[in-house]
């Protein structure tokens, strides 16, 4: 799986 | 939150607290390379733009906030008010080589080709590769304060413990960001040496001094 970045993480 | 990811934050966020007070408490940025500092000023800078875009939690928002003001804060420090105390000289590092090719590969490589996006993917390339001018600061003088071994010690655990995070994630959640993943590795690496001096000098009381 490919998925784009977390955006939770800093 | 694992955490792995919640350690590696607080370690980020123990690093640049040790790294202010040094600063502020010995009245002094000796051994600091300001270079270094500039571009992780840069690197939350264009990274947390979404902060403007997006609201994902408190503990986000607040991190993010105090990451940036103590990053600019601390650039404030040794390129202002401390300035008398800057070692320039030591401080070499042509930063053109560490941003000109970052920038070109984030437009190349990138989840999405937007503004924000390719902002976001320069500011993981180029965090990686952040700490060089100071490293090579410390090979050149061929020593570091212990104070400054412990920051740089906590900057490089807080990616460590990201790449387990990630691990974590892969597993549990099907997560999976190439381009952090490529990055945090790179990052990591360039920290090992480091850790080694770290643990078998600095933790057995010894100042982190290289051989001439």
């Amino acid at each position: 799986c490919h998925r784009k970045k977390a955006k939770d993480e800093l | 939150m694992n955490i792995f990811r919640l350690t590696g934050d607080l370690s980020h966020l123990a690093a640049i607290i040790i790294l202010l007070l040094k600063i502020w408490k010995t009245r002094s940025c000796a051994g600091i390379s300001g270079k270094s500092q500039l571009l992780f000023a840069l690197v939350f800078t264009t990274r947390y733009l979404d902060l403007f875009t997006s609201f994902i939690s408190l503990y986000n928002t607040s991190m993010k906030l105090i990451y940036v003001a103590c990053s600019y804060a601390t650039v404030y420090l040794i390129y202002m008010k401390f300035k008398a105390t800057y070692d320039g000289n030591h401080d070499t590092f042509r930063v053109e080589f560490l941003v000109v090719p970052v920038g070109g590969l984030s437009f190349l490589v990138n989840h999405d080709f937007s503004p924000l996006e390719i902002l976001w993917t320069f500011s993981i390339y180029l965090e990686s590769v952040a700490i060089l001018p100071q490293l090579f600061m410390i090979s050149k003088t061929g020593e570091a304060e212990t104070i400054t071994t412990h920051y740089l010690f906590f900057l490089g655990l807080y990616r460590a413990l990201y790449l387990i995070n990630w691990i974590w994630r892969y597993y549990f959640e099907g997560f999976f960001d190439l381009i952090a993943v490529v990055a945090g590795v790179v990052q990591t690496i360039l920290y090992c040496d480091f850790f080694y001096l770290y643990v078998t000098k600095v933790l057995k009381g010894k100042k982190l001094s290289l051989p001439a």
